[in-house]
């Protein structure tokens, strides 16, 4: 359909971006 | 592994899958319109039998797109496998792309840095649940599909949010943007099973703060519909639903032209297919039609058509069972190898004959001409002219004995031409010249008047 690419623009997430989750 | 879960160490939970009949497995997409709050919220719930064979977690576009960090849309990533039903997967790094948790047909390791942070779901052979650490860095684990959610939403029946929240440690907690996370309404997407074993996916259409459902409203709606055991998979701008290919759901993520929404590049996908053979490709040696193996040839076997079987006979212990059957040792024959070589005649398949004087025969094996194991066979002195003289006799005699035949032919042909031509030449002697009258005499011997007169009346013999 050739709508392109989206803006990302409705983020929903579990865990702040700034901080990397460490392995436990 | 903050505190202990309310079931104690346990970190998964397992359930059987559902069997059904071959050809029965199409997945069944149900549509909704539902009210959370007096909210209406539109949705797709869709039922898959036989997840074993009817379900993959693919990677972005195609297979290696983790390892690329790529990114795809779920239509694009859907349309190889030819997914019936697929949804957005497993949570990624929006920046780098990179995959949280393991993906795709599950053959070795991915990186995982992140798969025990986001609550990895699994499809092992035997069921689904938490990954524990040593299960993750396990080289041979026993899963099938894996796929990274995050917050156990149903666990044996039962909401199990709280557990999940509380499992989530403190630093979650300190930025408050987990509890935010459950308790938002978005577009939400999840994947469970319900008490048959079916494989459930669910997705809600929504959009973070302005529509959808939260985390609780979703556990509840599952509940409802049956389902034992679920998990929550990525939401909000990356929640899409796919059908046949074709985009069926509405994203919420504006396009540049903001306008219009454009579905998200996302990473794995999860997907319901045509019931797949185990292995795919039927281990090379067959087709595979509705999830079972169709094997090639006549000697394939087994539900990957990786077993070779010739029969009971199993080539009689004297050959090797091939995909074109039998190879027999040198010195077998047979369909089952089952006949020695017959005698004059050794080596693979008994093509060759022997190369032993005096025709003797040879060893079935090796081609030694050991006359040690054959007693028929004749010293030379005594056999080439005997068996010549033999022939020479029965030779000659056949030729005397015809010679013979053919002088009696000869000889009774000219006797019985002579005798032929005698008789004939008698005959005629009797049947030339004139014609003599004899009246007939009495019975009694009495001559009658006129022959009493006929003058030169021989005597003949001929009464006529």
């Amino acid at each position: 359909i050739g709508e392109g690419a989206s803006r990302d623009d409705d983020l929903l997430l579990p865990y702040p971006r700034a901080r990397l989750r460490p392995a436990r | 592994d903050c505190t202990p879960v309310r079931t104690g160490s346990l970190k998964h939970e397992s359930w059987p899958q559902h069997l059904t009949t071959p050809g029965a497995g199409r997945p069944v997409v149900r549509t909704f319109v539902s009210h959370f709050g007096g909210r209406a919220v539109s949705g797709h719930l869709t039922r898959a039998v036989a997840p074993l064979r009817t379900f993959s977690v693919l990677e972005p576009g195609s297979p290696g797109g983790c390892s690329q960090k790529r990114r795809a849309t779920v239509e694009e990533t859907a349309r190889g496998p030819a997914c019936q039903v697929a949804q957005n997967g497993g949570f990624f790094r929006m920046n780098t792309g990179e995959c949280l948790g393991n993906v795709g047909d599950f053959q070795e390791q991915q990186s995982t840095t992140a798969a025990l942070s986001c609550r990895p779901r699994q499809l092992p052979r035997r069921g689904g649940g938490y990954l524990s650490e040593e299960e993750v860095l396990d080289t041979e684990n026993p899963f099938v599909q894996l796929l990274s959610g995050v917050v156990w939403l149903i666990r044996n029946g039962s909401i199990y949010i709280n557990e999940s929240q509380a499992a989530e440690c403190d630093e979650t907690q300190e930025t408050g943007s987990f509890s935010k996370f459950v308790n938002v309404m978005s577009a939400r997407t999840a994947v469970g099973h319900d008490r048959d074993g079916q494989l459930v996916l669910f997705h809600a259409d929504g959009q973070t703060e302005q529509r959808g459902i939260n985390l609780w409203e979703m556990a509840e709606f599952l509940l409802r519909q049956d389902v034992v055991n679920a998990i929550n998979l990525d939401g909000g701008g990356s929640a899409t639903f796919v059908l046949n290919g074709t985009l069926a759901s509405y994203p919420s993520d504006h396009c540049q032209d903001n306008m219009w929404r454009c579905p998200r590049h996302v990473s794995t996908v999860v997907c319901v297919h045509e019931p797949r053979c185990q292995p795919p490709d039927c281990s090379g040696h067959g087709t595979c039609v509705e999830g079972h193996c169709k094997c090639e040839g006549h000697f394939w076997r087994g539900a990957a058509c990786s077993e070779l079987d010739c029969g009971p006979a199993n080539c009689s212990g004297h050959g090797l069972c091939t995909e074109a059957g039998c190879r027999c040792n040198t010195g077998w024959m047979g369909s089952n190898c089952s006949e020695e070589c017959p005698l004059g005649w050794y080596g693979p398949g008994c093509q060759r004959p022997c190369q032993c004087e005096h025709h003797c025969p040879c060893d079935p094996q090796t081609g030694n001409c050991s006359t040690s194991q054959v007693k028929q066979c004749l010293q030379p002195s005594e056999v080439t002219p005997r068996a010549g003289e033999l022939s020479f006799f029965t030779r000659t005699t056949w030729l005397a004995l015809t010679l013979t035949l053919v002088f009696l032919l000869l000889l009774s042909t000219a006797a019985n031409v002579y005798l032929l031509l005698g008789s004939r030449a008698e005959r005629n002697r009797h049947l030339d010249g004139d014609y003599v009258y004899h009246p007939l005499q009495e019975m009694n011997g009495e001559l009658l008047a006129t022959e009493k007169e006929q003058p030169g009346n021989t005597h003949h013999p001929f009464k006529d």
